[in-house]
């Protein structure tokens, strides 16, 4: 293949679930790189609920929440979503905006905010815009891992006025008594956060700062956030890190997720990309100005193009997102892989489903197992062959499930 | 639409180009 990609993976079965153990080395190759791991793995900083970390099925499940939202959103349907009537009456004064739902496949980062600086630890999220913490005084906050941000203890720290054009910019905003813009964003699960949008310094890494970063400060926060201290918005509006970063980093950012809970990734802004790395177009879409789309055109399965009409991934396009754990694909292209990899995978037992995930396989009896690679080719003829651990979600050896689940049809 | 999620984008460095409104892929990117 034109990528050099083997057409199997060969991997031993024993290696299959992540350790019990972070084993994550120090992140940061520069001053602004963050350290990135997994919201319920081991190298979390956040404890563990009561009962532990959310099991396979729930992960799944609540992923479906996510996907959900962002059709709703794409489709841009211009009747009000139903808001739960406990949470409509704490936003009372502000237009509800459905947003994302935050699923729980996140990724956790952690900021200083603040002179001094305070360390937070936060979902990271291509997908909405706005970034924010908890703070004190709080009216209604959820409980979380670190003290609550006390602006008045900052030095740095400033509100932002309502005719301040990151106010005026936000999709739902009001004015306050002392000219105070108050934001409020409703996430797609009914999750929730209010508060006042404030200015202060943000400290990325050791020591790297970001003078008078615009961040909602809430303190009316409810909703499926676990102990996260809030959450950091990478998508395209004015209003994201990665835009208000861009004149001191430049207009970009990277990052990398890693193969297991046990071990860390990074999130960088600006800097040089990879050698090795291959582009494709990145496509922006009206409708959905936070999300950043790109052009699926074709999948190959051990090297060969699996049979799937153009049409049928080009004219809907693809979103990349952080915060959905499973790829979704068109009903068509979705059946013409499952039938493909399966071909590949007869001499392994079928094993039950997992949630969303249909093409699941045991391995209890293998030393190894022999996958064949699954590559994801972009517009350009970028071809990305993906890592094991993007073709198989692994519950357990004796349920390893293709990782990749239907929209439910070719139009929805 | 289609959705490429987190899963599928592990160990790969995703780079946001957005100043030239470029999306890349570097395999073996968290080491």
């Amino acid at each position: 293949e034109s990528s050099g990609a083997p057409d199997w993976h060969v991997v031993s079965v024993g290696s299959l679930l992540p350790s019990s153990i972070c084993a994550a080395a120090t992140a940061a190759s520069n001053s602004s790189a963050l350290s990135v791991v997994h919201r319920h793995g081991p190298c979390s900083p956040l404890l563990a609920r009561v009962g532990g970390a959310p099991s396979h099925a729930e992960i799944l499940d609540r992923d479906q929440d996510r996907v959900d939202s962002i059709h709703h959103r794409h489709r841009g349907s211009g009747a009000a979503p139903a808001i739960n009537p406990a949470r409509a009456s704490k936003g009372v004064s502000l237009p509800a905006h459905r947003g994302l739902s935050l699923g729980t496949g996140n990724y956790i980062v952690s900021v200083g905010l603040g002179t001094p600086r305070k360390d937070f630890s936060v979902v990271f999220d291509t997908g909405s815009d706005l970034s924010w913490v908890q703070c004190k005084p709080c009216k209604d906050c959820y409980e979380q891992q670190d003290p609550l941000f006390d602006p008045a203890q900052s030095s740095t720290y400033a509100a932002v006025p309502c005719g301040d054009p990151h106010c005026r910019g936000l999709d739902s905003s009001t004015c306050a008594s002392g000219n105070r813009c108050r934001y409020e964003v409703v996430y797609g699960d009914q999750s929730q956060t209010d508060g006042n949008l404030v200015r202060d310094t943000l400290v990325l890494g050791p020591s790297d700062a970001l003078q008078g970063f615009v961040f909602g400060c809430g303190d009316d926060d409810s909703g499926l956030f676990g102990k996260a201290d809030g959450l950091v918005g990478l998508g395209r509006a004015k209003v994201s890190l990665t835009s208000q970063a861009a004149a001191k980093y430049g207009a970009g950012f990277s990052y990398c997720l890693p193969s297991s809970s046990s071990s860390a990734g990074y999130l960088s802004l600006g800097g040089a990309a990879p050698s090795n790395a291959q582009f494709t177009a990145m496509v922006a879409r009206s409708d959905t100005p936070s999300f950043y789309y790109l052009d699926l055109v074709a999948i190959k399965v051990a090297g060969r193009t699996v049979s799937i009409p153009a049409a049928v991934l080009k004219a809907p396009g693809t979103v990349i997102d952080s915060g959905t754990v499973i790829t979704r694909l068109p009903d068509t292209a979705y059946r013409a892989l499952r039938s493909s990899f399966a071909g590949f995978m007869r001499r392994y037992k079928r094993a039950p489903a997992l949630s969303l995930l249909d093409t699941c396989y045991d391995f209890t009896g293998h030393r190894t197992v022999q996958i064949p690679s699954v590559a994801l080719v972009f517009s350009g003829g970028v071809t990305v062959s993906l890592d094991f651990s993007g073709v198989l979600y692994v519950s357990k050896v004796s349920q390893a499930c293709l990782a990749f689940a239907s929209n439910g049809d070719d139009t929805s | 639409i289609g959705i490429l999620g987190n899963t599928q984008q592990k160990t790969f460095a995703v780079v946001y180009d957005v100043a030239n409104q470029k999306i890349g892929f570097g395999a073996k990117g968290c080491t």
